[in-house]
Order: C-alpha cells, then structure tokens, then sequence
C-alpha cells in the first residue's frame, strides 16, 4: 500500500465512497 | 516531508470549486485535480495534491475504457486487474476508519463487496494522481505554473509525444485532453476521455475560482 499523506486522505476517502455508490446503483 | 501548504486553503471550498467547473462545464470533463503549491524542507517549489473531483467518462461513451476493463484495455491482464482492486481494498481499509463509510452504511447489504468492483483505466489515474507531486516545475502542471501560461493538449498522440512522464501516463489511461491552468496559487489540472478544444472562458473561470487571497 502506498503511503498516503494526511491530507490526501479526504480526497481519496471521497473518491472511494462516491464509486461505490456509483457500483450500487448500476 | 512537506511544510504547511502556502498559503492554507479549505479543502471544502477547493471541492467545491472543483465540482462546480466539472458539472457546470459544457464538455464532458473525466476528472479535475488542483495542484498545490507549497516548498519543501530545502526550499524548492513543489506542486502537491490540493483536492481532486472524479466525476468518471460520459455515460453513453462507447470505448472500453469506460467499461469494466478487460483484457484488450490497455493490456491489463487478470493479475492486474486484481492488483488495482487489492490497493482500493487497502487504501479503504487506511482511510475508512478516520473518514467513515457513509456509503456502505445507508445501503443495507452494500459491505465491502463494492470495493471488487473492476478498476477502469480512468479511476486508476485519478488515484495514482494523489501519490504524485512536481518538483521545481516538472511534469506539465509544473510547467503551466512557471511559465504562468496555460498548456491545453489535445489527442493521444500529441500526449504521447509531449515530452512528460504524466501526459505520456494520462495517454496509456485513455485520456484524450489534458489542460494545466496556473493560478497564483497552484494549478488547475482538468482531463477528459474526449477531444474537447480550447475554451477561453473555461480558463479564465479556472483561473478566477482557484486565485485565493
């Protein structure tokens, strides 16, 4: 796992919440 | 290791800004990054993740590289394929007990299984993005920072031949435009899927929006 500064970790949080709901509502 | 980023800025208000100049575009925009400026422990200027916007390919784009990928995607062979998912479970895994997972629990039944979803070329770019960072005007966000002049490149070849590690990367991802807009503080990077020429208002919107005081 690459490491990830503090505050990319927002970004990143985001992301993946977003591409699952993208997921969940195909 | 990083000092503070100069000056500070929300990454609520970066967010939201990047949002607004991807849904309000009229072309269809894959993503949107703000590059940060900050200095590292030597002094020397660097371009760092400020906040991103991945809003994904048009809906009705035809290419595999919006669909779930496969073998005749970018080369992509089953290992890596589930090497992609394996560090989405893994970045999940460090980010979600600090930030939650809202997602998983508003939808009963959702868990994890989500997370196995295929990783398209598009959403894999976008999250190698935020490991990345330009030193000393380096990559094409370093260089529209420098030169204080937007770089606007349009179509596999020209981002094949553009003498960048990250233009030639975005290419093998099936991004077909890439801009760099410098502002005072950091640089507006957009990306799409699609061939979208030059937008003079698009720019100066970039510009205006991601100029703090």
């Amino acid at each position: 796992v690459p490491r990830v500064p503090q505050a990319r970790k927002a970004s990143l949080a985001r992301f993946l919440e977003k591409r699952k709901e993208r997921i969940i509502t195909k | 290791p990083l000092t503070a980023p100069l000056p500070s800025l929300n990454q609520d208000t970066l967010q939201q800004r990047l949002q607004a100049l991807v849904e309000g575009a009229a072309e269809s925009w894959t993503y949107a990054i703000f590059w940060q400026t900050s200095s590292d422990a030597e002094g020397s200027m660097v371009l760092g993740w400020g906040d991103g916007y991945y809003k994904g390919p048009r809906d009705d784009d035809p290419r595999p590289s919006k669909r779930p990928l496969d073998a005749n995607s970018h080369n992509l062979d089953g290992a890596d394929q589930e090497l992609r998912k394996k560090v989405l479970r893994d970045l999940h895994a460090l980010v979600s007990p600090e930030f939650g997972d809202s997602a998983a629990a508003e939808i009963p039944g959702a868990g994890d299984a989500t997370m196995d979803g295929e990783v398209t070329d598009a959403e894999w770019f976008y999250v190698v993005s935020m490991m990345q960072s330009f030193v000393n005007g380096s990559g094409v966000p370093g260089q529209a920072f420098f030169t204080a002049v937007p770089i606007w490149i349009i179509g596999a070849e020209r981002l094949q031949s553009y003498n960048c590690d990250r233009a030639r990367q975005a290419q093998q991802f099936g991004i077909q435009t890439m801009v760099c807009i410098p502002s005072p503080n950091g640089v507006v990077e957009l990306g799409s899927m699609d061939q979208i020429p030059q937008n003079w208002s698009l720019m100066q919107q970039a510009k205006t929006s991601f100029t703090f005081t």
